[in-house]
């Protein structure tokens, strides 16, 4: 039977490229062929459907593991949400409140981007479309000031959630993870045990450069959960299989686009049967 | 790094005497790793390897007392020339105001990059105007309005519902009246297969027409930058690309990948969020960075 030999590699190189092309990197590429080597091997998996699902069954188990939902116990439950610059951070917020409004009655956004232009403006309109009030200061002004009035404020008026918004840094600017380090410390200083989610925003168009953003802001603020945002688009975010399987960082949410309800809480079969669209 | 890599794969095979072809291929196995692991697409990254063969298998390998160095040195050579242009120039001739229209994926740094050149511009004696049309992202125009008082450059300011084919009419007309010798149109963010937005692109680049259509897009960018590119170009037509975010540490193989799929020239490269921070692009040092 050895023109099979001919068809697996075929079927194999293909497979390479389909899992390349979806992000999520050669070595986890390889690592998934090599672990699915012998299972493929064994005579009843004779078609490309089979090895395709031998694939799918995979990754679910690394997804899987990543699947871990929000619990939303403490109030108010504090959100820092962090990330490089652009990925849907201020976008997400907006979304999330809307997300947890059931049975919420007071929401509130707190603007420490004080660098970047029109940023408290841009999450203003986002607290109106979301029924949830703003904590700002001036552009400019000390984002660590800022969360500590947001704290305040969440407890004076007993709000069920807090969102505290930050500015987009590239995880590779020293001074502005220590910038966020210091966000954290003051937060919990005034609130035990918050912030409860740190959320890290990753945009599923990035490419490889998203283990190491993903890999930095951990080691800065012990990530409690990723926000993988833009999957309507054309990219597949196969990113988060390696961050899953070396990070060990769940992946709470999807963002599927820029309207208020274009959030999902993280599904590993329905990311699977999207990427393999 | 890739030479590390390469000489850890030409010492083994060297022990075995002279070199062959089937070394070879080994060392082309660490180029393919190295760009796919630069986010380089895969398709790109196949036709890159094949392109290079002939040059890998030649005497100046062969021969060479520093075979890995060598393959290094042709690669990077080969990678200089696909990225390399003599147009890296935005095209500034013809009937004041010029017109330039910024476009590209959502939060990839359009806006940002406007006022950057504008800032360039002006600098070199250009009197810019600037205009946001995009209508959809909350406080967008408030963005572009205060970046462009930061710079005291000239910006049109939108009358409620106006939509975007109508601010870039406007904008172009107050450009006009002002005496501005380059219009600077930003857009907003949208995805390359939204075909109602992409439809509105068309019929700006209809009515303007832009000078030039710059595609604006983050270095981090993986696979899908392939996409995005011949998408924006096919439907539009793209005269230049602006990668972002270079000040990161992503390796950038979509900078390859946009070339390969457009054929336009990397004309800058923004290097930080500040306003200041541009910069022209060179192939050589983006050369090296994908190569890692
Ligand atoms: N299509 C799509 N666009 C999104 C999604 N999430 C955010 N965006 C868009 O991405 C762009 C950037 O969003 P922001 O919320 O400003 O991102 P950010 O991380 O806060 O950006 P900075 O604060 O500048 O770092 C905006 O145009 C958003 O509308 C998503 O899931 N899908
Ligand atoms: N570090 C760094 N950040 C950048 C660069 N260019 C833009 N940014 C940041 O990236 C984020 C997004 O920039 P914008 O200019 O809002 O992007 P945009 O493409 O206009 O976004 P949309 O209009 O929502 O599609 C902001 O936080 C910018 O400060 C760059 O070269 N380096
Ligand atoms: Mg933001
Ligand atoms: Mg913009």
């Amino acid at each position: 039977f050895s023109g099979r030999g001919a068809i697996d590699q075929d079927l194999l190189d293909e497979l390479e490229e389909f899992l390349i092309t979806a992000d999520l990197g050669i070595r986890t590429a390889s690592r998934l062929l090599e672990a699915i080597q012998d299972r493929t091997k064994s005579k009843d998996c004779d078609s490309p459907e089979k090895v395709k699902e031998v694939i799918q069954r995979e990754i679910l188990e690394i997804l899987k593991a990543g699947e871990r939902p929000v619990h939303i116990d403490q109030k108010p439950f504090v959100f820092m949400v962090v990330g490089v610059n652009g990925v849907g951070k201020t976008a997400t917020i907006g979304k999330l409140a809307k997300y947890y409004q059931n049975g919420v009655e007071r929401i509130i956004f707190a603007a420490a981007d004080t660098f970047r232009a029109a940023a408290i403006e841009q999450l203003e309109i986002w607290a109106h479309r979301a029924g949830a009030q703003l904590i700002k200061h001036h552009r400019g002004a000390d984002p660590s000031a800022v969360a500590y009035d947001a704290v305040h404020a969440s407890r004076a008026r007993s709000a069920d959630l807090l969102f505290i918004d930050t500015a987009g840094r590239l995880h590779t600017q020293v001074n502005l993870m220590e910038e966020l380090k210091k966000i954290k410390r003051i937060v919990r200083r005034e609130m035990p045990q918050a912030p409860h989610e740190v959320l890290l925003v990753l945009d599923a168009t990035t490419g490889q450069n998203a283990i190491a953003q993903a890999r930095l802001f951990h080691e800065a603020l012990e990530v409690t959960g990723i926000a993988l945002t833009k999957l309507d688009g054309t990219a597949k975010g196969g990113i988060i299989v390696a961050i899953c399987q070396e990070l060990g960082i769940p992946i709470h949410y999807v963002g599927v686009g820029e309207h208020l309800d274009d959030l999902h809480p993280f599904n590993a079969e329905q990311f699977i049967q999207a990427l393999f669209a | 790094s890739l030479t590390d890599k390469l000489s850890l794969v030409f010492k083994k095979l060297r022990g075995h005497g002279k070199l062959t072809e089937q070394n070879i291929q080994e060392a082309l196995r660490e180029v393919r790793m190295a760009l796919l692991e630069a986010d380089v697409h895969f398709r790109v990254v196949k036709d890159f390897i094949e392109s290079v063969r002939g040059r890998a298998v030649g005497e100046e390998v062969m021969a060479s007392l520093t075979p890995a160095q060598q393959v290094v040195k042709i690669v990077h050579q080969e990678l200089v020339t696909l990225m390399g242009s003599e147009n890296r120039q935005i095209r500034l001739s013809g009937n004041p105001p010029v017109p330039l229209m910024f476009v590209g994926l959502h939060g990839c740094g359009k806006t940002t990059t406007v006022a950057k050149l504008a800032r360039l511009l002006k600098g070199n004696g250009r009197v810019p105007y600037m205009v946001s049309a995009d209508v959809y992202r909350p406080a967008a125009v408030e963005q572009l309005h205060t970046l462009a008082s930061q710079i005291e450059v000239d910006f049109y300011e939108p009358h409620q519902g106006e939509e975007p084919l109508e601010i870039c009419k406007k904008a172009q007309d107050n450009a006009v009246r002002r005496g501005c010798d380059t219009l600077l149109i930003d857009t907003a963010g949208r995805l390359h297969f939204d075909e109602i937005l992409m439809d509105e692109l068309r019929e700006i680049k209809r009515v303007i027409p832009p000078k030039e259509i710059l595609l604006v897009a983050d270095a981090m960018t993986g696979q899908d930058a392939v996409n995005i590119a011949k998408s924006f170009n096919d439907q539009l037509g793209i005269d230049g690309v602006i990668l972002t975010k270079m000040d990161g540490d992503a390796r950038g193989g979509a900078a390859l990948s946009i070339r390969a799929v457009t054929g336009s020239p990397i004309k800058f490269i923004g290097v930080g969020e500040k306003i200041e921070a541009i910069e022209a692009f060179h192939p050589d040092r983006m050369a090296a960075r994908i190569l890692g």
